[in-house]
C-alpha cells in the first residue's frame, strides 16, 4: 500500500475535496483505496455520508484501537474510510506531548496495508501533531493549492515542515506534487497564480488543474463524490484527469 | 476598546479577508482600529504589506513583550496592526500546556486599549490555544461562513467552543453574528446555504452578505485592503455595508 498525505495548512485549499474525489476517481480505475480522515472537522467523513462512527480514528491514535476495526465501507465501490469524529477535537492537545505521538498513525496503518493499493490521508489546516503524523506515515505528500495569492504564501512553511519530517521521522517522504484547485479561468488572477505556481515548482506542479465547479461544492450535501453525483461535470472530469496523471507519475496505468 | 475575535475553524471561510477589510471600512468611518494577527500563516500581516516584523505577537504571547512595542502603523489611515510571524508556528505546541496560556492575550491587550475604539483579532483555522486565547480576550465573536454546505458543518463545533470559553474563561463573551462570505449569486447552492444559515441563526446572521468578488482575492498582492485597492468594487461595497451594520448593532453611527 502506498500512503499519500493530502496536506496544506492554508485553510480551504481543497484538501478534503481532493482526497474524496481523487479516491473515487482512482477506484474507478480499479484501485482499492482507503481514505483516512484525521481532521477534527471530519469533512471527508461527512462527505461520504458516514454517521454514528463512534470514536473513529481517535480510537487508533489515542487508545490502541486498530485501523481494521475502525474502517467502514462507503457507498463508493473500491473506497473504504477510516472516519474522524468529534473526539479528535481534543486530540491535538492530548497528543502534543505524548511520546512517539507523531509515528502512531504509521504504526497503525501497517497491519491494514495488505487490503489496499493506496491510502489517502485528509489532514486539518494546521501543521500540528495530526498533520505531522500523517506526513510521518506517508510515502508522498499531495499539496492542493487554491488559485489565489494568499495560498501561495503558505507553501514555503509547508515545505519546511515536510523537510523536517523527512529529516527526523520519515526519510522516504517524497513530494507527489502540487495541484492547482478552484481555478476560475474567467479571472486573470486565477491564471496568474497557476502560472506563478508552475514557475516556482515546474516539475512538481501537475498539468491537471481543478477548475472551480459548483458541482464539487454541492456533492457533499448528497453524500457522494462528484464522480457519482454528476459524472459529466467539470469536477468529475478534472479529478479523473488528476487520477490518470497521478498513476502516470507512478509509472502505472 | 471593544475586542472582536474573527473565528471559524473551517479553513478558507473568509476570516482574514473579513478582519482586514472590515477594519479598513470601520476606519473610513472614523474608528481607530487595531488588527491583531494570531494566525501562524500571518496572512493579515502580509495583506497589509508589513514585512520584517521580528517576533511580532509571539513576543507578547510567549516572552512578556508588550502590545504597544509590537504594533506597527499600516498604510491604511486609522488601522494599526500587531503582526504575526513564523515564530508563531511553534506557539500552539509551546503554549498548549503553559499555565494561564488562554488568558495571556487578554492581559496583554488591556494596557493598549486606550488608543483604539476596537480590536479585530484574526485567528487560525483551528480551535487550539491561539483561537481560544482570542475568544478569551474578546467581547464578541464574528463568524465568517463560506456559502458552501461544508462550512455549515463546522458551526456547531465552533459554538460549543464559544460556550465553553464563556463558561470557563470569559463570561461576557457574546456573539456579534455570522456573516455569509464568498456568496456566488450565480449558483443556487450559494443562495440555499445563505437561506439555511438565516433559518438556523435568524437573529445572528447579518443582512449584509459578502459576494464572491475577485478584487478581494487580488487585493493582498497589492498590500492594500479592498477599499483602497478598488474602492468601487463589490468587495468594497459589501465590507462598507457590513461596517455600517456592525455599528448599527452596537447602536452607534
Ligand atoms: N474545484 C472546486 N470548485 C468549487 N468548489 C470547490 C472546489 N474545491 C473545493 N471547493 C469548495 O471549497 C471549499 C473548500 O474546499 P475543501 O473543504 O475541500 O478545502 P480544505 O482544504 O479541505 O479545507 P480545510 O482547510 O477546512 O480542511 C469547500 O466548501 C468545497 O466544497
Ligand atoms: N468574497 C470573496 N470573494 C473572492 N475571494 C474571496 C472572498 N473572501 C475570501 N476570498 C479568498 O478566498 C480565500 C480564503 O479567504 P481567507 O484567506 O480570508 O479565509 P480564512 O478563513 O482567513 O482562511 P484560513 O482558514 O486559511 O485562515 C483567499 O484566497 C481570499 O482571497
Ligand atoms: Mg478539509
Ligand atoms: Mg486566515
Amino acid at each position: 500500500m502506498r500512503t499519500i498525505a493530502v496536506a496544506m495548512q492554508k485553510g480551504g485549499s481543497g484538501k478534503t475535496t481532493t482526497a474524496v474525489n481523487l479516491a473515487a476517481a482512482l477506484a474507478e480505475r480499479g484501485r482499492r483505496v482507503l481514505v483516512v480522515d484525521v481532521d477534527p472537522q471530519a469533512n471527508a467523513t461527512s462527505w461520504f455520508g458516514v454517521r454514528d462512527v463512534g470514536k473513529g480514528i481517535f480510537d487508533c491514535l489515542c487508545e490502541n484501537g486498530s485501523i481494521s476495526d475502525a474502517l467502514v465501507r462507503t457507498a463508493t465501490a473500491g473506497v473504504d474510510l477510516v472516519p474522524a469524529s468529534a473526539w479528535l477535537v481534543g486530540a491535538e492537545k492530548a497528543l502534543a506531548h505524548e511520546v512517539g505521538a507523531e509515528t502512531i498513525l504509521r504504526r497503525r496503518l501497517k497491519p491494514a496495508a495488505d487490503g489496499y493499493d493506496l491510502a489517502l490521508v485528509d489532514t486539518p489546516p494546521t501543521l500540528g501533531v495530526l498533520t505531522v503524523g500523517a506526513l510521518a506515515a506517508a510515502d508522498q505528500v499531495l499539496v492542493p493549492v487554491e488559485a489565489h495569492v494568499l495560498a501561495l504564501n503558505g507553501l514555503a512553511q509547508l515545505l519546511r515542515t515536510v523537510e523536517a519530517v523527512r529529516d527526523r521521522l520519515n526519510e522516504s517522504l517524497g513530494l507527489l506534487g502540487m495541484v492547482a484547485c478552484r481555478v476560475d479561468a474567467r479571472t486573470r488572477h486565477g491564471i496568474e497564480v497557476v502560472e506563478e505556481l508552475r514557475k516556482r515548482f515546474p516539475e512538481q506542479t501537475f498539468r491537471t488543474v481543478i477548475r472551480e465547479n459548483i458541482r464539487l461544492a454541492e456533492a457533499p450535501s448528497f453524500g457522494q463524490p462528484v464522480t457519482a453525483y454528476d459524472g459529466k461535470s467539470a469536477g468529475a472530469e478534472d479529478y479523473r484527469a488528476l487520477a490518470a496523471e497521478v498513476l502516470s507519475r507512478w509509472g502505472v496505468g
